[in-house]
């Protein structure tokens, strides 16, 4: 058996650094398109932003599963080409 | 289907639009293309009209820009955020912006439109051979001067159709100098420059110098993309360097070692260790045509859609046939309510017309929706002389008019009441002078009426017209069978009784008819003179061709 390869990444000069974690990605991607500002808005406090109850919002309107998780379906959706207008009105 | 909150709406229905700039990547005259046939997916099913504005403000404003373009929300770079929108209002509200950092195509890979060369304008096809090569690109190779070109047909060396791709030392777009092309070397700011730069620039776009000294003579012009140009990264325009080498390890193509997200990349020196010049391949690119559509659905009052195979779901995804979703048409009627024009509907079965038929006159005509006022149109589909009368024909509707004196124009009447094949928009028609048969062009499609009889729709390829043709803008009758065909810059002759196009076609509208725009929309001939239209104005040719009148066809044809 070889042994596997050593991926190396490197920091491309002039790329726009999207080296995030997936957490980091949900999460700027929920705010982006608005589903965390609902859940901020309607309940009034920041510290009671429920990123499930956003993200269940974001499954639905991409009809994936519901599930409330950050799972490899939600994951894949969220770095799919699309357009930037906010999915929920803000 | 969503709209945008308390139902944002245009207050009128005759909305406008303006390109205000043009990405590097297609021809502009694709992208005007591409965006003539993205508002057409709305006003075929609205009442909504879209109006092309060269100058002034519009309702809908389209530019292209990257990252931070001006307004609070940045784009992202490849990938990501392809575009965005603003629902209808006034200043920003309506505008669509495209991420530059994209690369723009109808979808299936560089869209090229040659200049020059044989191919009349013809798109590249790729992949063609050349000496028993195969190239999927442009290329440079059997010419000295470095001009990349391409065939356009599979094999050059038995059709020898080709033509130039876009490259900096055949044109520019944009800035001042009238699409010359560079010169290089170029002095900016006293340092001389041997290719494209974006120095001096903060929206990262290539530009050049036409002439030797930009600090003394201050003319420039934008850089097209060659289709071999990497996109994004730290060297946009350069071609890849194949090889290249990479950690030590030499590259014949591209690769994606060294990202996590598997993009493929090159380097566009030799030695990226060294230079660390790259960026990411050419690849099928976005097309242009559905993502504007998407954004001019929220331009006009739509938000997105949680139906996938709608166009206002918020994901891209390329349809090769498109049509409307269900949803994104009960969306936007909820909105502005059913067309007045026919509902799409396939075109009845054509018939053979019987040569026996006399010629059927006109069946009765009535006046349909009185708030369609042709005064209120900027400008119209198409205009033709019919049984002697003026016709206007304008989104499903027409109007006519008397050919001598004062009269009232009448109408408007359905054009599906009186050619029931014929779609709602009509980009041209003439009648033949002997046989009083109709041909109506929509589209690459036309259809011949003989009275009530009907034939086709036929494709515009079956008279000889090249496929790159997107529709035939105007026709002038030359004596009893042969008819000019206008479409773009160009015009052919149509030998009416062969149904074919004479050879020696097309010719250039702008050197045989001096003074006319060479962009004109409609071109008919009405007593005794032929009449170019371009947005609301029209140039009046007498005919030893001489430019005798420019005027307004609502005031001077219309008589409003």
């Amino acid at each position: 058996w070889s042994h596997p390869l050593k991926q190396v990444f490197v920091t491309f000069p002039g790329d726009i650094i999207k080296n995030m974690t997936d957490v980091e990605l949900a999460e700027s991607y929920l705010k982006k398109f608005g589903y965390l500002e609902t859940q901020q808005h309607r309940s009034g406090f920041q510290s009671m932003v429920s990123t499930e109850k956003a993200l269940k919002m974001m499954q639905r309107q991409m009809g994936l599963e519901e599930t409330g998780k950050l799972d490899k379906s939600t994951l894949e959706a969220m770095k799919q080409p699309r357009c930037g207008v906010p999915d929920v009105a803000n | 289907y969503q709209t945008f909150a308390g139902d944002l709406k245009w207050d009128h229905h005759d909305i406008t639009y303006r390109i205000i700039n043009y990405s590097p990547d297609m021809e502009s005259s694709l992208i005007d293309d591409a965006f003539a046939r993205a508002f057409k997916v709305w006003s075929d099913v609205t009442p909504l009209t879209f109006t092309r504005l060269f100058d002034g403000t519009a309702d809908i404003m389209i530019s292209f820009g990257k990252e931070d373009h001006g307004d609070p929300y940045p784009f992202d770079g490849k990938d990501g955020l392809l575009a965005h929108a603003y629902p209808p209002g006034e200043g920003v509200q309506g505008d669509a912006h495209f991420d530059d950092d994209e690369f723009w195509t109808l979808g299936k890979g560089a869209a090229v439109k040659t200049r020059y060369g044989n191919a009349e304008g013809a798109m590249c096809h790729f992949p063609f051979t050349f000496q028993g090569k195969s190239y999927t690109t442009c290329t440079t190779d059997g010419r000295s001067d470095n001009l990349p070109w391409c065939a356009t047909t599979a094999d050059y060396s038995r059709d020898k159709k080709y033509g130039f791709c876009p490259s900096e030392l055949l044109y520019t777009f944009g800035g001042n100098a009238d699409g010359a092309k560079c010169v290089f070397p170029f002095t900016f700011l006293g340092e001389e420059y041997d290719s494209c730069t974006t120095e001096g620039r903060s929206d990262g776009y290539r530009w050049c110098a036409t002439t030797d000294n930009f600090d003394i003579d201050k003319k420039y012009g934008f850089c097209p993309s060659r289709d071999t140009a990497v996109i994004g990264g730290n060297s946009e325009g350069e071609p890849c360097h194949f090889p290249f080498e990479f950690l030590g390890k030499k590259y014949d193509s591209c690769t994606s070692v060294g990202r996590g997200d598997g993009k493929l990349w090159c380097g566009t020196t030799d030695n990226y260790d060294e230079d660390r010049k790259w960026g990411f391949c050419p690849d099928k690119g976005y097309s242009l045509f559905l993502v504007a559509a998407h954004e001019f659905g929220h331009a006009i009052g739509l938000e997105h859609s949680t139906v996938r195979d709608a166009l206002m779901y918020p994901m891209y995804s390329y349809v090769e046939n498109f049509s409307l979703n269900k949803d994104d048409i009960e969306g936007i009627q909820y909105l502005y309510g059913r067309g007045t024009g026919p509902d799409p509907s396939p075109a009845p079965t054509a018939t053979q017309p019987d040569p026996t038929d006399e010629p059927t006159p006109p069946p009765t005509t009535r006046p349909v929706n009185p708030t369609k006022d042709a005064c209120k149109m900027i400008n119209f589909d198409a205009i033709t002389v019919i049984a002697g009368e003026l016709h206007f024909f304008k989104d499903g509707y027409y109007w006519n008019k008397p050919g001598k004196g004062d009269e009232e124009l009448r109408g408007p009447f359905s054009i599906s009441e009186r050619w029931p094949a014929l779609p709602p928009v009509i980009d041209t028609a003439f009648e033949e002078p002997l046989t009083k048969k109709l041909y109506f062009f929509s589209g690459t499609r036309f259809w011949v009426y003989t009275g009530k009889n009907v034939l086709g729709p036929r494709s515009i390829e079956k008279l000889g017209l090249p496929k790159s043709i997107q529709k035939v803008d105007g026709a002038l009758q030359k004596g009893t069978a042969k008819v000019l065909l206008f479409s773009g810059e160009n015009f052919w002759r149509l030998d009416v009784k062969a149904q074919k196009i004479d050879p020696g076609y097309p010719k250039q509208t702008d050197i045989a008819f001096a003074g006319v725009p060479n962009d004109s929309h409609d071109v008919f001939q009405y007593n005794g003179h032929y009449y170019f239209c371009r947005d609301r104005f029209y140039w009046r040719m007498n005919s030893r061709r001489q430019v005798d009148r420019v005027g307004y066809v609502k005031y001077d044809i219309l008589k409003c």
